[in-house]
C-alpha cells in the first residue's frame, strides 16, 4: 500500500523559525 | 502521451443545473445541518474534522471515522472543514478521483494537503474574531502547532472543544467502541518479553539528556509493541485502544480492564505496584491521570507526533521533555534477529500465497471468468489458509486498467470491473502474521502490452532497482536517497505522487512509522524494514506499482566503512511480459538476475515441501535469468 507525500510545512516552519532564531 | 478522456460519468458534476451526481456520492445535507446545529451552540464558526482518532492511527476504526461520516469521502487521508455556509475537503493525488465520486456537491474539494492551505481558506470564510474549533484529542501536538501558528496573526480564535461535535451530530447512529478480548502473543512470536522492552524504555530514558521520569505512550502500535499484546479494534490493524504511562518506577495501562483473561492478568502482573507490574487504569481516565502525575516532581517524555493536544495541554511546560518520536517509536523501528527471522519467514509464506494467486490468474483471466472483487477474494482466501495468519493487512487492491490509475482503488461487491487478456492488472496486497506483516504489489499484463506500458514498467522496476541495490553511509536519511526510485521514471518525463516506502514489522501496522523515505522518517538503520514502491499512473488508461519489503543491511564495500544498503525479503518475480531489457543498465540486470535466484532458494523449497508443483514450475519459469 502506497504511502501518501508528508506535508513540508512544518518543515518550513521549523527552517524558518530555526533561521530566524539564527539571525536574532 | 495524453490521458484519456473519461466521460466523466462516475464523477460528480457540480456546475451543471440540476448538478449530476454519481450513485457512489453521499447525500451529506443532514448531516452537516446537524453538525451546523451543534456549531452554533458551541458558537463555532469554523470546525476541523481531521481523519485520525485519538492516537494519530493511520487506520482507524468504525466510531472514528468522523470525517468520513460527514463528508461521504472515504479516503484513508484528507481532512474537512465546516463553516456555516461551505464545507471543504483536502486531499492528496490518490483519493482525488473517489472524492469526487463519494462527495456531494455540500461540498468543496482542495487537491492539496498542507496544513497552511486549510488555514489561507478558513481565515477567507470565518470573519475577524470569529471562533474555529476543533477537538484536541484528534491533533497531534505538532499538527495543533502548525493549526495555532497559522491562526496566530489573525484575530480569529482556535478553541479547543473536548466533546466531539461531529459525535454529537452522529447520534445514536454512531458504531460501538470495540470490546474484544485483548490477548497475549505467544512468545515463539515476540523479540523480546515485555519486561524486556520496559527495561530497555526505561534505559532510553535515563541516557536521556534531559532525564525524564516517564514517559506517555499515545500510539496504538507502541502499546501493543510494548507489552506484545494484540486485539482487533481497527480493522487490518491488530491494536487495541489504550495508552500506556511507563515511569521509572510504576506502569500504567489504560484500558478496558474487562477485555483481558484471568491468564492475561497475570501475564501483565496487574495485582501488584512495583516497577514490574502493570496497573491497569480506565481508558477514559488518561488526561486525569497524566495530570495528577505531572503534579508531582516529574518530568513527562513525549513524542510529538503521536501525542495529542487533549494529552499535552495537562501537561505544564516546564515539566514537559519533546522529541519527534516516543523511545518505544525508535526502538521499535529497529528488528533484532529473532524478529528479523519472523518477518522474513512470514514472507516466505506469503509469496507461496502471492504466487499460487498469480499462477490461478494466468490460467482463469483468458477464460473471462475472474473480475477485480472475486481476485481480491481469492488471494485473501489464499493468505488465511498460510500458518499463523490473521487476515489481510489491508484492504486488497485489485484493479485492472484505467482501474489501477488510482493507487488505492479496490473492488466491491457491486462495482468491478472484470480481468481482462487486453490490459494490465495491478495487486497490491499483504497478510497480518502472528510473525510478521507483509505487503506486496505487483502489476501484469496477460496478453500484448503496448510499447509505452513497457517502457513505464520497466522504468518503474529500474527506480526499484536502483534503489533496492544503492550502498549509502549508516544514518542516512531516507528522503536523501528517494530520488533514486524515481530517476528512471524523471528522465523520461513521467513521476509518481505517492511515497516511495514505509516502515512494516512484526504483526502491527502495514504502514509502520517511523521508517520510510520521508523528511520526518528516522535516519536508515540495521535491522529496519521497509517497503520499496515505484510506481506510476496513466489517468484513464492503467496503473504500474512495484512493492517490495526490503531489510536494511550492512553493505560490503571496496574500502573500510559503514555502509548500508537492503536485502528484499519479497519473494515474488516481476512480470517478464512487461520488462524491456534493452532498457536495464547491465548492472541492473545482474541484481534482477541474483534476485530471482534469491527468490529461488527461499520460496523453491516450500512450494516443492507442499507438493504446489504447478506453481514450483511456474517460479523456475518466471524466475529464468534474464538477458539483454
Amino acid at each position: 500500500r502506497a504511502p501518501h507525500i508528508i506535508s513540508w510545512t512544518s518543515l518550513w516552519v521549523a527552517s524558518a523559525l530555526a533561521i530566524l532564531s539564527w539571525s536574532s | 502521451p495524453e490521458p484519456k478522456y473519461l466521460g466523466r460519468e462516475d464523477v460528480r458534476n457540480c456546475s451543471t443545473s440540476p448538478e449530476r451526481l454519481p450513485v457512489t456520492a453521499v447525500n451529506t445535507t443532514m448531516r452537516l445541518a446537524a453538525l451546523r446545529q451543534q456549531m452554533e451552540t458551541w458558537n463555532l464558526s469554523a470546525y476541523i474534522i481531521p481523519d485520525t482518532d485519538a492516537h494519530m492511527s493511520e487506520y482507524i476504526g468504525k466510531p472514528d471515522k468522523r470525517r468520513e461520516w460527514i463528508s461521504g469521502f472515504t479516503g484513508s487521508a484528507g481532512t474537512a472543514v465546516v463553516t456555516m455556509g461551505k464545507a471543504a475537503v483536502w486531499t492528496d493525488s490518490r483519493y482525488w478521483t473517489q472524492a469526487e465520486r463519494q462527495m456531494d456537491c455540500n461540498w468543496e474539494l482542495h487537491k492539496e494537503v498542507s496544513i497552511s492551505s486549510i488555514v489561507a481558506w478558513i481565515l477567507a470564510e470565518v470573519p475577524d474574531g470569529q471562533n474555529v474549533g476543533f477537538d484536541p484529542f484528534l491533533f497531534s501536538v505538532d499538527s495543533w502547532k502548525n493549526y495555532d501558528q497559522g491562526f496566530q496573526d489573525s484575530s480569529r480564535h482556535l478553541l479547543s472543544v473536548t466533546t466531539n461535535l461531529v459525535d454529537v451530530a452522529w447520534g445514536s447512529e454512531r458504531p460501538p467502541v470495540p470490546s474484544q478480548p485483548i490477548y497475549a502473543l505467544p512468545k515463539e512470536f515476540t523479540g523480546s518479553t515485555w519486561q524486556e522492552k520496559v527495561s530497555a524504555v526505561r534505559s532510553y530514558m535515563e541516557h536521556h539528556a534531559k532525564t525524564p521520569t516517564g514517559v506517555l505512550l499515545s500510539a496504538l502500535d507502541e502499546t501493543a509493541w510494548l507489552f506484545n499484546l494484540r486485539s482487533s479494534d481497527i480493522p487490518y490493524n491488530p491494536f487495541f485502544y489504550s495508552y500506556a504511562l511507563l515511569t521509572n518506577s510504576s506502569i500504567r495501562l489504560f484500558v478496558n480492564k474487562s477485555r483481558f483473561s484471568l491468564e492475561t492478568l497475570q501475564y501483565l502482573n496487574t495485582n501488584c505496584t512495583l516497577p514490574m507490574c502493570v496497573q491497569l487504569e480506565d481508558y477514559s481516565q488518561v488526561r486525569d491521570s497524566v495530570k495528577a502525575y505531572a503534579s508531582g516532581d516529574v518530568k513527562i517524555l513525549i513524542g510529538v507526533s503521536y501525542t495529542t493536544y487533549g494529552v499535552y495541554e495537562v501537561i505544564p511546560k516546564e515539566k514537559l521533555v519533546t522529541d519527534t518520536y516516543s523511545p518505544v517509536m525508535l526502538i521499535k523501528a529497529v528488528k533484532n534477529s529473532k524478529e528479523q527471522a519472523l518477518l522474513k519467514s512470514s514472507h516466505v509464506r506469503d509469496a507461496v500465497a502471492v504466487i499460487q494467486y498469480l499462477v490461478w490468474l494466468e490460467k482463469n483471466v483468458p477464460k473471462g471468468t475472474v473480475d477485480e472483487f472475486s481476485g481480491a477474494e481469492y488471494i485473501d482466501e489464499l493468505r488465511r489458509n498460510e500458518n499463523f495468519s490473521s487476515g489481510p493487512s489491508f484492504e486488497t487492491i485489485s484493479a485492472s486498467g484505467l482501474n489501477a490509475a488510482l493507487a488505492h482503488y479496490s473492488p466491491t461487491k457491486e462495482l468491478h470491473r472484470k480481468l481482462s487478456s487486453d490490459e494490465m492488472y495491478l495487486v497490491d496486497s499483504g497478510g497480518q502474521y502472528w510473525d510478521g506483516t507483509t505487503d506486496i504489489t505487483r502489476t501484469v499484463h496477460w496478453g500484448t502490452p503496448t510499447a509505452f506500458q513497457k517502457e513505464a514498467y520497466t522504468r518503474v522496476l529500474m527506480g526499484n532497482i536502483d534503489l533496492s541495490r544503492l550502498v549509502f553511509p549508516a544514518a542516512t536519511s531516507g528522503r536523501v536517497i528517494e530520488a533514486f526510485a524515481r530517476r528512471a521514471l524523471w528522465e523520461v518525463g513521467l513521476n509518481y505522487g505517492h511515497g516511495t516506502g514505509h516502515g512494516i514489522g512484526n504483526f502491527l501496522c502495514v504502514h509502520e512509522w517511523p521508517v520510510g523515505f520521508q523528511y520526518n522518517n528516522i535516519a536508515m538503520a540495521k535491522g529496519m524494514f521497509t517497503s520499496i514502491e515505484p510506481g506510476y499512473y496513466h489517468d484513464g488508461e492503467f496503473g504500474i506499482r512495484l512493492e517490495d519489503v526490503a531489510l536494511v543491511v550492512e553493505a560490503k564495500t571496496k574500502y573500510p566503512g559503514d555502509y548500508l544498503t537492503f536485502e528484499l525479503v519479497s519473494f515474488v518475480p516481476y512480470d517478464r511480459n512487461l520488462i524491456d531489457v534493452r532498457l536495464l543498465s547491465p548492472e541492473q540486470l545482474q541484481y534482477l538476475n541474483r534476485y530471482y535466484q534469491t527468490i529461488r532458494e527461499n520460496v523453491g523449497p516450500e512450494l516443492q515441501r507442499r507438493q504446489l508443483l504447478e506453481e514450483f514450475a511456474w517460479l523456475e519459469q518466471h524466475t529464468e535469468p534474464l538477458s539483454a
